[in-house]
């Protein structure tokens, strides 16, 4: 077969038995949405690079996937998200980090690529350019999902459990090579 | 984290990669796959890559663009390199997944955790979604 647009939502621990049949179908309906969404674009002879960045919108937008809306929690509380985009044409690419309102970071991402003359930016810069480039922003709270606050809450306890109880696993934590499986969504 | 590599009906690859990172992450770290390189990697003359997962093991071994380097100096597939390239990073003790696409519409979506929420369109517009192995 010849492939024209592949996607991926995340890998992880996906426990069979904790997925109800509703949820399986939420997830196959939004996967299915974004595949529709960029093959469409494909299909009217639009470019790869427009047909992943609306592809991306669809995942974005959903509260399934740990990306923009649904995104997990920092320790302190926040949804910081991180995006990139390259285009296998020019190699020209681009990428925004630690950023907290920008509604699709993806479009953001492609912004720095197509309107500044570096390929990364981060934090709160990168929010300035993307407002200045007219990128949509919204209020942090739009990235709020219940079950991403209580699964940092349940991250939270288990670090308070594990502190001073071993010190090997409080130094691999620090050098971020604990592996909690909390990070895919 | 979600991520899209596409072909269009000009033969340009594209890739892009968006996430949240991990929850409970402290000290602005950034990771996970949008590192370009890293994550995200796109060449005409190759694939274009998408990758997910403990983003510390894909930032050392610049799993995106390895899978690029692999296809283009050792002539190796689309799903032999992902693989090789997946097994690096088993064998460093990190996990996750990618999708990868060739400049002919060959693709790989390998991943080594118990499910990798994927899916893809071919040509002629017949959809696959899966979630499991």
């Amino acid at each position: 077969k010849q492939y024209t647009l592949v996607i991926h939502g995340g890998a992880g621990t996906i426990v069979k038995t904790a997925m109800t049949s509703a949820k399986e179908a939420a997830y196959e309906e939004v996967l299915t949405k974004a595949l529709q969404t960029g093959y469409h674009i494909l299909q009217e002879g639009g470019a790869a690079l427009d047909a992943v960045e609306a592809t991306i919108h669809v995942l974005e937008d959903s509260p399934l996937f740990n990306a923009a809306k649904g995104a997990v929690f920092t320790n302190n509380g926040r949804n910081e998200l991180d995006a990139s985009i390259m285009d296998g044409r020019t190699l020209n690419a681009g990428a925004v980090a630690g950023v907290t309102n920008i509604r699709n970071p993806i479009t953001a991402a492609r912004a720095v690529m197509e309107k500044s003359e570096h390929v990364m930016l981060s934090g709160k810069g990168a929010e300035n350019f993307a407002q200045q480039v007219g990128v949509t922003l919204v209020d942090p709270s739009y990235f709020y999902t219940q079950d991403r606050w209580d699964a940092l809450q349940r991250a939270l306890k288990k670090d308070s459990t594990a502190a001073g109880e071993n010190v090997d696993n409080r130094q691999a934590a620090k050098a971020g090579t604990v592996n909690r499986d909390d990070k895919f969504g | 984290t979600v991520g899209c590599v596409a072909l269009d009906q000009q033969g340009n690859l594209a890739a892009g990669t968006s996430t949240g990172g991990m929850t409970n992450k402290k000290f602005g770290r950034i990771g996970d796959s949008p590192v370009i390189g890293a994550g995200t990697y796109a060449n005409n003359e190759s694939v274009a890559v998408s990758c997910t997962g403990w983003g510390e093991f894909y930032i050392r071994h610049v799993v995106a663009h390895d899978i690029a380097a692999l296809m283009s100096y050792k002539q190796l597939s689309v799903e032999e390199a992902a693989a090789a390239v997946m097994a690096k990073v088993a064998n460093a003790g990190g996990d996750g997944g990618l999708i990868a696409l060739d400049k002919a519409g060959n693709m790989a979506m390998p991943f080594n955790t118990e499910g990798m929420y994927r899916g893809a369109v071919d040509r002629h517009g017949n959809i696959e979604v899966k979630i499991y192995k």
